[in-house]
């Protein structure tokens, strides 16, 4: 068994856990925050049959899209005509960041 | 040293951490949500010394409980008739689902 | 790759995250709780590339202290002289427990 950990997007979350779900995969979901830009994002752990990882995976594919996040930094203390011009910069934000674990004992009780 | 990840219900956690505390073991809580019933339950891990590793299984087999849950799927819309009946359906929930990983370097600082 | 986990105290990890993402790290943060203390703190995890880890744990180190934290334990049912010196206890909370895995293998989608 391997254990699966994702980090996707709030918004792909629900959509990926009901396919999951539908497909037999079960799996823990956990509220967690970028450590760049610092908003909320969703961890789901899965622990999942090693013949299996594929398909998880490409299901993870399927239902997570990149996206691209406006990042307004807080601009330096300059001039008064630099101080009117926000740096907006565009973040790409990867549909889901995917660790896989080697499980070495799963217990059921 | 093994990394004990258990997904426990929320009613047995604090017996469960109690128990685990009073017998020296160390621990962080996680609130986390079952992506099937998508109702809040706890992650519990614990970096534990390979030799006590059997230990805290049996301390978790010890304080978590099988209970059945009642889940209420939203009904299709079906004819006058059967939308009056609504279908329930009973969910064995374990006490425990427990991940035991191998961790390679522990560091305390 | 590795995962780095470490459990961090709430006061540390902002510091710590902002250290982290300016040196190139990726990190995402969880919100946890002490098995013993019952109090908040933070759990960090961060995907590292092997020849980084090092470097991440002395980042670690730099970034997160020591502290005292007093512990007042309900006291127990004594004599009327006995529950008015309420009694208090220095815990030691280390700046982190840091706990190094292996990842077979790591997707970004
Ligand atoms: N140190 C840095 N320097 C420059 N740009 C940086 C950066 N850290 C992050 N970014 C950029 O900002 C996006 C959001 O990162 P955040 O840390 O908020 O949110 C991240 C984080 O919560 C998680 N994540 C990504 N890689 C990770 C890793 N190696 N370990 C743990 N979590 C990771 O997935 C979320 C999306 O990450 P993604 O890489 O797709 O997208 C990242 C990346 O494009
Ligand atoms: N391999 C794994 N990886 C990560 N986390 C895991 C896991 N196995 C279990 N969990 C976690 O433990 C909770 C209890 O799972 P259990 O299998 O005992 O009890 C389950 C099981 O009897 C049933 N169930 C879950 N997923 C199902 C599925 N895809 N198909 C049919 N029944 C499912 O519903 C109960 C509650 O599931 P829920 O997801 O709400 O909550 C799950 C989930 O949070
Ligand atoms: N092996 C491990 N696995 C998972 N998480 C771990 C861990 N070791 C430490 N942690 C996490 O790090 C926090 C600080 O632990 P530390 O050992 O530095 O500082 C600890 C330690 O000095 C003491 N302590 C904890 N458990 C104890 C126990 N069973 N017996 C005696 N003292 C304990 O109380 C302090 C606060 O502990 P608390 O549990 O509230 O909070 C812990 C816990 O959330």
């Amino acid at each position: 068994m391997k254990l699966v950990i994702a980090v996707v997007q709030d918004g792909d979350a629900a959509a990926l856990l009901e396919k999951m779900v539908e497909n037999g995969f079960r799996a823990t979901k956990l509220a967690s925050t970028g450590g760049f830009l610092k908003k909320g994002n969703t961890t789901i752990f899965a622990g999942v049959e090693n013949e299996r990882i594929q398909e998880i995976i490409h299901l993870i594919k399927e239902k997570c899209c990149v996206t691209q996040q406006i990042l307004t930094p807080i601009t330096s203390a300059g001039g008064p005509m630099e101080s009117y011009l926000p740096h907006l910069i565009d973040v790409p934000v990867s549909g889901a960041n995917i660790f896989v674990i080697d499980v070495e004992q799963y217990i059921k009780v």
